[in-house]
């Protein structure tokens, strides 16, 4: 079956939609069968893949009962790298979910017979900057949430105010396996002191966490989006891409990933 | 009596806080009496600018019918400017003002006895990255939106989203005032094709809107609020803080400040 990861992080712009498209392209390169759900009603993931959202389209329906997840998937230009796109609509899942009792697991059962299946080994679920109940479904349908840290802003603050979610939910029997996957740094700039001193605070805090690939600030990376294009596909030679490619690496040995 | 100005979008990590918290401090840089009412649960402007969250600190219980807005005001390090800080709570606050049948009424209310006052000449709310409760109250509360829009990523499809909200908020006669008072480019990296394309196609649909102040991508301004400093403090000299200086003069001008 499929190991599902969730990509969150309630401050905003810190890189999660550029790891959660990157990633999956990366680990669709080295032929691990990946399904990327777009959960954020701007729909950043679906247009940085080249496709349109559409309504109707999205985990909405299947989120509040009507119709099933793996009726959503659509292939995408890349090899092995399916979507579930956005829609403006799923901001209302919001509040439509807040209306049912089990209003957490949603996400869960709506991903059961894709996790079961053999059609993927990947499943990564990209958030919204927010810890709404969006992303609380997002951490309790997951394995493994990959927290993107921005190297820019001592984040520690927000990364401690997440933990506390994890700690929550596993807690409280909502989710009992879901582990701190990793710790993905972004925005790596070598020639300010501001970065290495996040990076060595982290490291001290989460030393097993903390994932060996640094993502550089990259022109390229945040240029590649407005064409529709994965970083392979945009900037196959730069430095922000080749990061991708050494973090999908790092991510199939971790997790055993086929 | 005091103008009041929503920074919002959205979009996450494209410089709300950073504009939110250097604009207030120019226009107090300016004699300009400036408060910054921060909504955000993170509480980035309140940790940018050196101070704490407390709980019961916020605008949460004012929002909610305890206690008044002035209650909840601090003075900051910097002279002419004030600050009504945010705490973690914020985040019921969307849940429990949506139970309330005038719930995009609220933060009008809440302002109303400030906003009258001779106290400010400058009344400034930074957002979090949605367009839920808390933001919709900041625009049903403001006299003027103004947009900060990244230049890194081609953003046109999530500004037309929060047009469109001003468009629904006046028209449904929640805020029939309400104006898009501008936008302001910020991360502009001179080096780069993308940053030019996006400043034109801004320029092309809001030609009144857009600020002239363009705020490069400085170092300096992502180290800054790590210690609790304005970019005045932190960088006197930079071409950030010259930017957000810049921006201020342009703001009083457009929207006559005293
Ligand atoms: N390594 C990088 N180098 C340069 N720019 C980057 C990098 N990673 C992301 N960006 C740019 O920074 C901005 C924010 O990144 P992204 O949209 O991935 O963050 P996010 O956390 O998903 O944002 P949101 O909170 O709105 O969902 C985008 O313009 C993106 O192109
Ligand atoms: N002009 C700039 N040059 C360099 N870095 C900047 C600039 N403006 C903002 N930043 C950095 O980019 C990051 C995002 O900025 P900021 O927090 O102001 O955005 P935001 O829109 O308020 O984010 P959120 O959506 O989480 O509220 C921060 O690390 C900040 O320090
Ligand atoms: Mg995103
Ligand atoms: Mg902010």
């Amino acid at each position: 079956g499929a190991t599902v990861f969730t990509i969150a992080n309630q401050k905003g712009g810190v890189g999660k939609t550029t790891t959660a498209v990157n990633l999956a392209a990366g680990l669709a390169g080295r032929a691990v069968r990946t399904l990327l759900i777009d959960l954020d009603p701007q729909a950043n993931a679906t247009s940085a893949l080249g496709m349109e959202k559409r309504e109707g389209g999205s985990i909405y329906g299947p989120l509040s009962g009507e119709g099933k997840a793996s009726d959503k998937i659509v292939a995408t230009r890349v090899d092995n790298l399916s979507l579930i796109p956005a829609e403006v609509d799923l901001a209302a899942a919001e509040i439509e979910l807040s209306q049912n009792k089990d209003y957490l697991m949603q996400m869960k059962s709506c991903l059961a017979g894709l996790r079961r299946s053999k059609q993927f080994g990947a499943i990564i679920l990209d958030c919204p900057p927010a810890l709404g109940i969006l992303s609380m479904n997002a951490l309790a349908a997951a394995d493994y949430l990959l927290v993107t840290l921005q190297c820019e802003y001592l984040a520690m603050e927000g990364l401690g105010q997440i933990l506390n979610v994890v700690e929550t939910l596993r807690s409280a029997g909502a989710n009992k396996k879901l582990k701190v996957g990793g710790i993905v740094m972004t925005m790596y700039d070598s020639r300010t002191k501001l970065a290495s001193q996040v990076v060595a605070e982290v490291k001290k805090h989460l030393p097993k966490e903390i994932f060996k690939t640094k993502i550089p600030r990259s022109v390229r990376l945040s240029e590649a989006p407005s064409f529709g294009q994965t970083a392979m596909e945009y900037d196959p030679g730069g430095s922000g891409t080749e990061a991708y490619r050494k973090l999908a690496s790092e991510v199939m040995k971790r997790f055993k990933l086929k």
